[in-house]
């Protein structure tokens, strides 16, 4: 028997905001520890990784692994059926080719339950690898979203360029070019509008725009985003998810041709 | 030009 319930189902809401454009079903694994999901866009050219802590659930009981096979737009539609200040709970028997979906109000006047069929879906995991990396970018997730969906008018492609004194994101195209610089900030009161560069040497990387906007539909999640960056391996893009867990979205540089 | 490698060439299956 599988059973998780939180008392916020917006997490749920917003994780599904989060990575269905990128991808169309995805395995959720439940164990002991938590739900974890890893899978790769259909180009193959980006990755979600998200792990939700079984500790960040009000009740988490997983007596054996399992692994749902979900198709994202109907869990999305059921989603929506939820409002926000609902209660939901996720529960699936062992070896159960449904998974059910109670969303209770706060009140308790009105209790829905949702039973949707689970998908068989071949697992195909990456390893991926343990990474110092060169350059980490901690940046307000809102200005992030900001940059990516203005830059990328000008172009199909990103530069990211990060050096001590801070980070730049350039695009060029047909009508023109753009750049935008972000400086280190020195002392700012809140934390979250901080933007901090940790940096082992300089990287200057290329990445497509589609996917950089793609990944900023996590923004309703963290009021930060962290970007990792060494030369040529993926970007890690990372969103918290409250203090329940976090998603990581990775996506291979472009190289010269 | 700048090509666009996938995923699979900078992390391995399994």
């Amino acid at each position: 028997m599988f059973e998780a319930r939180l008392v916020q189902s917006s997490i749920l809401k917003k994780v599904l905001e989060a990575i269905k454009d990128l991808l169309n079903e995805a395995t959720f694994d439940c164990s002991d520890s938590g739900i974890q999901l890893q899978a790769m866009d259909n180009s193959h050219v980006s990755l979600v990784s998200m792990n939700l802590r079984s500790d960040g659930f009000d009740k988490y009981r997983c007596d054996r692994n399992i692994s749902m096979g979900m198709n994202l737009g109907s869990m999305t539609k059921i989603l929506k059926c939820a409002a926000n200040e609902d209660v939901v709970t996720m529960k699936a028997q062992d070896n159960a080719d449904t998974v059910t979906f109670v969303f209770e109000s706060p009140n308790q006047e009105k209790v829905s339950d949702y039973e949707m069929k689970l998908m068989n879906l071949d697992q195909e995991h990456l390893g991926i690898p343990e990474t110092e990396y060169a350059c980490v970018v901690r940046l307000p997730a809102g200005e992030f979203a900001r940059i990516c969906r203005d830059l990328s008018q000008f172009g199909e492609s990103v530069v990211i360029s990060c050096t001590k004194e801070g980070v730049k994101f350039s695009s060029a195209g047909d009508i023109g070019s753009a750049n935008i610089k972000l400086a280190q900030t020195s002392n700012v009161d809140k934390e979250e509008l901080a933007v901090t560069v940790e940096m082992q040497e300089p990287v200057t990387l290329t990445f497509a725009s589609r996917y950089l906007n793609s990944f900023t539909k996590a923004t309703s999640l963290s009021n930060v985003v962290q970007l990792s960056m060494s030369p040529d391996v993926p970007l890690v893009v990372e969103y918290r998810i409250g203090e329940i867990g976090h998603i990581r979205y990775y996506l291979a540089p472009k190289i010269e041709d | 030009k700048k090509a666009q490698p996938k995923l699979t060439n900078f992390f391995c299956k399994g």
